[in-house]
């Protein structure tokens, strides 16, 4: 197989904009709806069909001439059909070929479909000429199925399909996207206690509850946003959440699976199943001294070199042997630049020194690190200096990123 | 047996167009003898027939099989 290229997101909308004289329209939509199964069924993608506006996937049939395609067709037999390759969507069939479903005559639409459609994923042609992948049409075949080719290269491109979608997708065409459950009721972030923080990229900091994320800077929260609406694909009700600046790459937890994010992208092959580290893991943080991950639960932690094997036999590890006067089972961490570290547990949070320590004068209710309603930074009236009490003082960064990321 | 000119065009054509011959980058449209021969190797191993670098029946017929309008990215130069 050969990879052109991958969509970002899983989920994709597919759109039917005219039929063939040959075929009638649910003719039509049949074999097309079974061409996306082919690949639904292999690979955790799911295809759902829309009759009006945009779709990512747009299948359409035109002939020698067209307004909308340079590559223009030769008539009955020769070139059957073309694609492009991701994020473009389009698909289009030789409108002059004798197209048909369920008989050897002509030119059946749902195996050249899938092979298009296979193109619109990100195969490029097979080697093997019996992988639908293969540049050249092999005829009809009433019990087609995809090649251990096809098979490797989608999978490949998105990983394998996980055994628990079978239950929740084993529905005959057209497939549901993935219900979109209504988000949970929105936190008051001056009042709640949080699922999770951190210092992400750009030096932003972020805190999730719930479904929703929202950004602490000098000046207050910023606004709520659905947590998929920034990170496609990943769930609400997270356990934990960290970006390492080492890799750029920032890891979810919850339950026992882990989602791995590059900026706002999912990596491929995610969400993975947890099996090194317990499920269902209370915090996480990336503390810039050592450059190592540290993962939380109960009393105990891992520490995760993200680029070298790790073993992690020797773990969990005493919290208190390492973060002395931090509580048992938080609810969230973080670390800033300068090695300073941030425990949270219900709605009070700690504040650890370099040495790992927890300052005088900690725990503070986690209303004063959200600065709601305060306008002064934190002063340590002990040394006078000037805490920061999030991370943007500190980088000067303003909240506008996130507008440019939802952007 | 050498191929008549129409024949000829059709096959540089079809090679050309699924990317199994590179037009030259300094543009003269003349293809040497060797590259073709090498593009028709490659286009015979990719459908697993007879490679012999000629142009012959088996070759021919499959050139005529109706297909995918993208490239193969069969030839590992054009690949590159």
């Amino acid at each position: 197989y050969l990879l052109l290229g991958h969509w970002r997101k899983k989920h994709l909308t597919f759109r039917i904009l005219n039929v063939p004289s040959t075929l009638s329209l649910p003719a039509v939509r049949a074999a097309l709806h079974r061409a996306f199964k082919y690949w639904s069924s292999v690979a955790p993608l799911t295809f759902r069909e829309v009759k009006a506006g945009w779709a990512d996937i747009r299948l359409s049939f035109h002939g020698r001439q067209s307004p909308y395609c340079s590559n223009t067709f030769d008539g009955p037999g020769k070139v059957l059909a073309h694609a492009d390759i991701p994020e473009l969507g389009s698909v289009h069939f030789d409108k002059d070929e004798f197209w048909t479903e369920g008989t050897y005559q002509g030119v059946n639409l749902r195996i050249i479909a899938a092979h298009e459609v296979g193109h619109a994923l990100g195969l490029g042609h097979s080697r093997y000429t019996q992988a639908l992948m293969a540049p050249v049409y092999a005829g009809y075949r009433p019990y087609f199925k995809l090649h251990p080719d096809d098979v490797a290269g989608i999978q490949a491109l998105y990983g394998k399909r996980r055994p628990e979608t079978d239950e929740e997708e084993e529905t005959e065409m057209p497939t549901v996207s993935p219900v979109t459950t209504q988000p949970g009721p929105m936190p008051n972030p001056c009042s709640s206690d949080v699922d999770a923080v951190m210092l992400g990229p750009r030096g932003k900091t972020y805190a999730f509850k719930g479904d929703y994320v929202w950004t602490v800077t000098d000046s207050g929260p910023g606004p709520l946003f659905q947590i998929s609406a920034l990170w496609e694909g990943l769930p609400g009700n997270l356990d934990a959440a960290v970006y390492s600046p080492r890799t750029g790459r920032t890891h979810f937890f919850k339950g026992n699976k882990v989602w791995r994010y590059v900026d706002f992208k999912m990596s491929p092959g995610f969400p993975m199943k947890l099996n090194r580290v317990e499920p269902n893991l209370d915090a996480a943080l990336y503390w810039p001294v050592n450059q190592k991950v540290f993962l939380f639960k109960g009393s105990g932690y891992w520490q995760w070199d993200e680029l070298a094997r790790t073993d992690l036999s020797r773990y969990p590890k005493p919290i208190k042997g390492l973060f002395t006067g931090v509580p048992d089972q938080p609810s969230a961490a973080m670390s800033w630049q300068d090695g300073q570290v941030y425990f949270f547990k219900g709605k009070e949070y700690w504040r650890l020194n370099q040495q790992l320590r927890v300052a005088k004068g900690y725990p503070r209710n986690v209303t004063h690190w959200m600065h709601c309603g305060l306008q002064t930074p934190d002063t340590n009236s002990l040394t006078g200096d000037v805490t920061p009490l999030t991370t943007d003082r500190v980088l000067g960064t303003t909240p506008s990123t996130m507008d440019s990321t939802l952007d | 047996r050498a191929l008549g000119p129409t024949e000829k065009e059709a096959v540089l054509d079809y090679l050309l167009q699924y990317g199994y011959l590179q037009k030259p980058l300094e543009g003269a449209d003349d293809f040497r003898l060797e590259d073709i021969t090498e593009a028709l190797r490659t286009f015979q191993e990719a459908s697993q027939l007879p490679v012999s670098g000629q142009m012959d029946d088996a070759t021919r017929a499959r050139m005529k099989q109706p297909r995918c309008g993208l490239e193969d990215p069969f030839n590992q130069k054009s690949l590159k």
